[in-house]
């Protein structure tokens, strides 16, 4: 049997924000640990990868491994419905039925609303991600999540973000890491730099960097990416080029969201 | 033009 609480829908409502523009379905992992989520999106370009251990939520009760894959969208819909202090409970029975039942119950005047979703498939979910080591990376940068997602989205309203193919180049030096784009008539540049510790930000901005790295990814899945920010007020941006980019957030103590996708590269 | 490869080349099915 598995039966979770979180007496706040926020963090799954959060969640299901964070992904479910991109990918339509994902695989859940239900194991004693926690909750561990897999997606890809259509076009096996991007994967994200979701852990919330068992003391993300406030009652935690998985008796044995279940897996199931749920369709995204139509859980967004039904947790757009759900107030952010409603509380959800999710319970799934071995009893073969192939669905999981999501409760919301608002505090306020007990109104409860029910939805049952039957598993789907999963388009190759969930893949064995390796830990790469940390030497691979030439660089990493960690920013205050909503500066990323302010960048990608200037970039993305000067960039032909109507274009499939526009990219965003993002280079890293020992100083500052630089979003480029070209637009139909021009170009635009982003410059953040590394900031010192004198000025104290309450968000900085940090590089670590082994070598110099520019790296063109596709603009469109920036944005997707961008939206991890509903989840943590960092992100950390792991750059190499002959490995997978990861976009991370920690979510408090309790997991993270993982974004990996391929630099492109030169025919 | 660049080409975008699959995130499937690095990762293996589980």
């Amino acid at each position: 049997i598995l039966e979770l609480r979180l007496v706040q829908a926020t963090l799954f409502k959060n969640v299901l924000e964070a992904i479910s523009d991109l990918f339509s379905k994902a695989n859940f992992d239900f194991s004693g640990t926690g909750l561990e989520l897999q997606a890809m999106d259509t076009s096996h370009v991007a994967l994200v990868a979701l852990l919330l251990r068992a003391e993300a939520f406030n009652h935690y009760l998985c008796d044995r491994d279940l897996s199931m894959g749920l369709n995204l969208a139509d859980m967004a819909k039904a947790f757009r419905c759900a107030n952010n202090d409603d509380i959800i409970t999710i319970k799934a029975e071995e009893d073969w039925s192939d669905t999981v039942t999501f409760t919301f119950e608002s505090p306020e005047d007990g109104e409860i609303s029910i939805f049952d979703f039957d598993f789907v498939g999963t388009n190759g979910v969930p893949l064995e991600i390796p830990e790469f080591p940390e030497s691979e990376y030439q660089a990493k940068v960690r920013m205050p999540s909503a500066k990323f997602m302010r960048i990608c989205k200037k970039l993305s309203s000067f960039g032909d973000s109507g274009d499939r193919d526009t990219v965003v180049i993002i280079s890293v030096d020992k100083e500052c890491v630089n979003f480029f784009t070209r637009g139909k008539t021009g170009t635009s540049t982003i410059v953040c730099r590394q900031t010192q510790t004198v000025d104290k930000p309450k968000e900085p901005t940090l590089i670590e960097m082994k070598e110099q790295v520019s790296l063109a990814f596709d603009l469109r899945y920036m944005n997707s990416f961008s939206k991890g920010s509903t989840l943590s007020d960092q992100v950390t941006i792991s750059l190499s080029s002959n490995l997978p980019a990861v976009f991370e957030y920690k979510i408090a103590e309790t997991g993270y969201i993982r974004y990996y996708m391929l630099p492109r590269i030169e025919e | 033009p660049c080409i975008q490869k699959k995130i499937m080349e690095y990762f293996s099915k589980d």
